[in-house]
C-alpha cells in the first residue's frame, strides 16, 4: 500500500501549504510586515478549514495526512466560494 | 451547490472543443467529452449540442501554465483542470492542463473522469466532501466502463435543474459510512495484518493500530480489479490474497495483482454448476480454505492445491445456523461470518458459534 510520504523537509512544507491554501481556501497573503503570530493564526485557521472539508484531524498543523492530501492531483477550482 | 446558485437559464446548451491534446486521438477526445456530458444529461433535462465554430456556452480547451484567466496551471500533477460556473463569456468554460498526460484509460490522467467533474462546475456545482462523489476535489481513476454517477452528485445537479424526463429516475452508488448500522459487505479479507472490507467500488481498510477506518476506491490500489468483489481470502504462508467475482478470480502477490489473471474458478476444482463464490476464508493452521456458495461450503487443500473429497456439504452441518454467508475472514483463531448486518464469531476448535455482533463492530463506532 502507498505509505504516507516521508515528512517533507522543512523548507518545502510551508510553501506547499501556503500555495495550496491560497489556491483552494482563499488564504490571503499580504506581504506587509505583520506580527508573525497573526499571520500564523490566519494560516492555521485556513488549514483547519481544509482539514475539516477533507474529514482529516482538525489540528491546524501540516501533519502527514494533511500534506498527503495536499499532494494529490486535483481540480483547480477552490473548495470554498465562487469561481467566476 | 455554488454560492449564489448560478445556473443556465436554458436546458439546451452548446459546447465546443477549441483544440485537442496531442496525446489522444481526436475521436477519443470527442468520445470522452460526449460521455462526460451524458453523465449529466442522463439525470437532468439538460441537452448538449456540439458546435464547430463561434461562441458556445461551454468552450473547452487544453492549455499550459498561465493562460490569462488569473488561474495559471502548475505543470504536471497538482491542478489537472478547472472550469467556471455558468455565465456569459468565460462562464461555463473548461480548461484542461496540457502538462498532464491525458488518456482514455488509467495509464495517465483519464480525460473522461476529469471532464465529467469539470462539467459539474460548468453547470453550477461546487466541490463535495463526500469522498465517493464525482465532485470530490481530488482525482480518482474509475474505469469509464464501470462509472456510475454517485447519488451525491445526482442530488446536487437535480437540485439545480430538476430530474430527468425518464420514466424511472436513475439512482447512483452511495458512499459507505463505516458507522452506518445498516452497512453490509460484499467480501472481507485480512492482508498482512490489516483487515479489508469490500463494498461496491470501495474498500474500508482497518489497521489494528489505527483507531479510524480508511475509505478508498478499490481502483486506487488495484486498477485491474473490478468493483463488486464477491469473496476474498489471504493465504498468509504464500503472502497472497485471492479475489473472486462471478466465475473468475485474481491473485494479489504482495501488493500487486499477479499477471495472467483473472482465471476461471474451475481451475480450483469447482464444478461448472458453481457460478460464483459468496465468501471464503483460509485457516493457516490447517492449510484448509473454505469456500461458501449458496447454502453449501467447499474445503480446499492449499498444500495439495485441490478440493477435498466429500464436498460440498451443508453450511448448517458444520457451522450452525449462520444462514447464507456474505463474507468471512479468520483472525486470531476465530472465524467471523457476515450475514447482512449480523456478524457471527465461530470457534473452529469448539466447532460452534461463540459470539454475535453487528457487522460494523470493527470500526470503533
Amino acid at each position: 500500500f502507498p505509505v504516507a510520504p516521508e515528512a517533507e523537509d522543512e523548507r518545502k512544507t510551508p510553501k506547499l501549504v501556503e500555495s495550496y491554501l491560497q489556491n483552494f481556501y482563499d488564504l490571503q497573503i499580504d506581504h506587509q510586515p505583520r506580527l508573525r503570530s497573526t499571520g500564523e493564526n490566519h494560516l492555521s485557521a485556513k488549514l483547519k478549514e481544509m482539514q475539516e472539508f477533507f474529514g482529516l484531524q482538525v489540528n491546524g498543523k501540516p501533519d502527514l495526512d494533511t500534506l498527503e492530501m495536499m499532494q494529490k492531483p486535483r481540480c483547480g477550482v477552490p473548495d470554498i466560494g465562487q469561481y467566476a | 451547490l455554488t454560492p449564489g446558485n448560478p445556473k443556465w437559464k436554458r436546458n439546451n446548451l452548446t459546447y465546443r472543443i477549441l483544440n485537442y491534446t496531442p496525446e489522444m486521438r481526436r475521436a477519443d477526445v470527442d468520445e470522452a467529452i460526449q460521455k462526460a456530458l451524458r453523465v449529466w444529461s442522463n439525470v437532468t433535462p439538460l441537452t448538449f449540442q456540439k458546435v464547430e465554430d463561434g461562441e458556445a456556452d461551454i468552450m473547452m480547451s487544453f492549455v499550459y501554465g498561465d493562460h490569462r484567466d488569473y488561474s495559471p496551471f502548475d505543470g504536471p500533477g497538482g491542478m489537472l483542470a478547472h472550469a467556471f460556473q455558468p455565465g456569459e463569456g468565460i462562464g461555463g468554460d473548461v480548461h484542461f492542463d496540457e502538462d498532464e498526460t491525458w488518456t482514455k484509460d488509467g495509464t495517465g490522467t483519464n480525460l473522461f473522469i476529469v471532464a465529467a467533474h469539470e462539467l459539474g462546475h460548468s453547470l453550477g456545482l461546487s466541490h463535495s466532501n463526500d469522498p465517493g462523489a464525482l465532485m470530490y476535489p481530488t482525482y480518482s481513476y474509475t474505469d469509464p466502463k464501470e462509472f456510475l454517477l454517485p447519488q451525491d452528485d445526482i442530488d446536487g445537479i437535480q437540485a439545480i435543474y430538476g430530474q430527468s424526463d425518464a420514466a424511472v429516475q436513475p439512482t447512483g452508488p452511495v458512499t459507505p459510512q463505516p458507522c452506518d448500522p445498516s452497512l453490509t459487505f460484499d467480501a472481507i479479507t485480512t492482508l498482512r495484518g490489516e483487515t479489508i472490507f469490500f463494498k461496491g467500488r470501495y474498500m474500508l481498510r482497518k489497521h489494528p493500530s489505527r483507531a479510524e477506518t480508511e475509505l478508498n476506491f478499490i481502483s486506487l490500489f488495484w486498477p485491474k480489479l473490478p468493483s463488486g468483489i464477491q469473496a476474498a481470502y489471504e493465504n498468509v504462508e504464500r503472502d497472497e490474497v485471492l479475489f473472486f467475482k462471478e466465475d473468475k478470480y485474481w491473485v494479489l502477490r504482495g501488493y500487486d495483482i499477479a499477471p495472467g489473471y483473472p482465471k476461471p474458478i474451475y481451475r480450483l476444482g469447482f464444478p461448472k454448476t458453481v457460478k460464483r463464490v459468496n465468501a471464503a476464508y483460509s485457516d493457516e493452521t490447517t492449510g484448509k480454505t473454505y469456500f461458501f456458495t449458496a447454502d453449501r461450503y467447499w474445503r480446499y487443500d492449499e498444500n495439495k492445491r485441490s478440493m477435498d473429497h466429500g464436498y460440498p456439504k451443508k453450511i448448517v452441518s458444520h457451522f450452525g445456523k449462520i444462514g447464507r454467508v456474505d463474507a468471512a475472514f479468520q483472525k486470531d483463531g476465530y472465524v467471523y461470518f457476515f450475514h447482512g448486518t449480523t456478524q457471527f464469531q465461530f470457534d473452529p476448535r469448539a466447532k460452534r458459534i461463540v459470539g454475535q455482533m453487528k457487522s460494523i463492530s470493527w470500526f470503533n463506532c
